[in-house]
């Protein structure tokens, strides 16, 4: 493990606890979107499947039984909590999951390392993580008034993709035969997709002024 | 090869 992966790792455990913590202090996930969390659980759902058949290291089992349970926490608030539910903006957060998830499955099903459940789910989850941020993002274009922390979660998620690419460029620097091109360009399509956010969040911090990103 | 190489990453 080197340090690009491990900062990635931390910031986005930091992104998590960021939006629990909103959610948790306020009382409210307003400009939180339900779909991408429920996308996300769905991609360590598809990924994590490993945790019963292959172990790789204690730190490796501890983070994505994390990544696991606080994605169903906050899932759980967002739709049975009954202050938080409350608060969820259900008329904003209309993105439809199945453009995003038959895409990838499709995508899946015919480009991946090894035509067995595991692979071709493993595969899927790496490529609807790519797009799984949508949701949040238009959700968040059409909020007038972005919270801080909801801001700083997607920074935090977007600059752990980015941290992803310097470790992949470390690793295959340091790694003989490290190659893993369909991770490569999904991580790739997964960090554009954060630039325009990211360019309007350093703009608003520069001008300490209020995020809002233009529709 | 690779392909169990990969799957360290979260």
């Amino acid at each position: 493990m080197n340090i690009f992966r491990l900062a990635g790792d931390m910031t986005h455990l930091l992104s998590i606890l960021v939006l629990l913590l909103k959610i948790n202090a306020t009382r409210s996930c307003r400009g939180v979107s339900l779909k991408t969390q429920e996308l996300y659980a769905l991609v360590f759902v598809c990924r994590y499947l490993d945790l019963f058949t292959n172990f790789i290291s204690m730190y490796n089992t501890i983070m994505k039984i994390i990544f696991l349970a606080s994605t169903f926490t906050i899932i759980y608030w967002m739709r049975f909590h009954k202050v938080i539910r409350v608060t969820y903006d259900r008329e904003q957060d209309t993105f439809r999951y199945q453009f995003l998830v038959l895409p990838c499955l499709v995508l899946a099903l015919l480009l991946n390392s090894e035509f067995t459940v595991m692979e071709v789910l493993w595969t899927f989850s790496i490529y609807l993580e790519a797009v799984a941020i949508l949701p949040q993002l238009v959700l968040l274009q059409r909020t007038n008034n972005i919270d801080n922390l909801t801001g700083n979660y997607v920074f935090l998620l977007g600059s752990y993709r980015a941290l992803y690419i310097l470790n992949w460029i470390y690793r295959f620097l340091t790694e003989p035969n490290y190659r893993q091109y369909l991770v490569w360009i999904s991580g790739i399509v997964q960090t554009i997709i954060y630039i325009d956010f990211f360019y309007y969040y350093i703009k608003s911090w520069k001008n300490n002024e209020k995020l809002s990103l233009p529709a | 090869e690779s392909v169990a190489e990969e799957k360290d990453e979260l």
